[in-house]
């Protein structure tokens, strides 16, 4: 049976940085 | 771009926390995301709040923009409308639920503008 890690549910938004 | 989702949503899949418990991905809960998000060196969890949710070109798929972190970053994705998100304190929820219970088992509640989501980012992005 996989088993996947948590943070593969969650999406990654990574914001541009400007500064 | 894919037209299938990944298989960790489907319900029943086995989810690892960062302390190495396991659980199935319909079990999971806020507090979960937020522990294994404080274990972890390199990731952190921001609130992303839904912005607007637009149709798009791209069949059975829509554009979320979501206002992410403290300093309220317009980030816009385009994702499947069965695609489930975390909202903080209610749990997975998409654009079309029941699609998603459909393709997935996964129990959702209907994304809406104002939701919460967890999302990740970089703990040394500054």
């Amino acid at each position: 049976v996989p088993v996947f890690p948590w943070h593969s549910l969650v999406p990654f938004l990574a914001p541009t940085q400007s500064d | 771009p894919s037209s299938t989702l990944p298989p960790y949503f489907m319900k029943g899949s086995i989810i690892q926390l960062a302390d190495g418990e396991l659980k199935r991905v319909e079990d999971l809960r806020t507090e979960d995301f937020l522990q294994s998000a404080e274990v972890s060196r390199e990731l952190k969890i921001d609130s992303s709040t839904v912005e607007r949710i637009d149709s798009s070109k791209t069949p059975d798929a829509v554009i979320i923009q979501f206002s992410v972190g403290e300093h309220k970053a317009q980030v816009c994705v385009e994702v499947l409308v069965e695609y489930p998100f975390f909202v903080f304190g209610q749990g997975w929820s998409s654009c079309c639920p029941d699609r998603t219970t459909q393709l997935l088992a996964l129990s959702c509640a209907k994304l809406s503008v104002g939701d919460v989501c967890i999302s990740l980012t970089l703990k040394s992005l500054r």
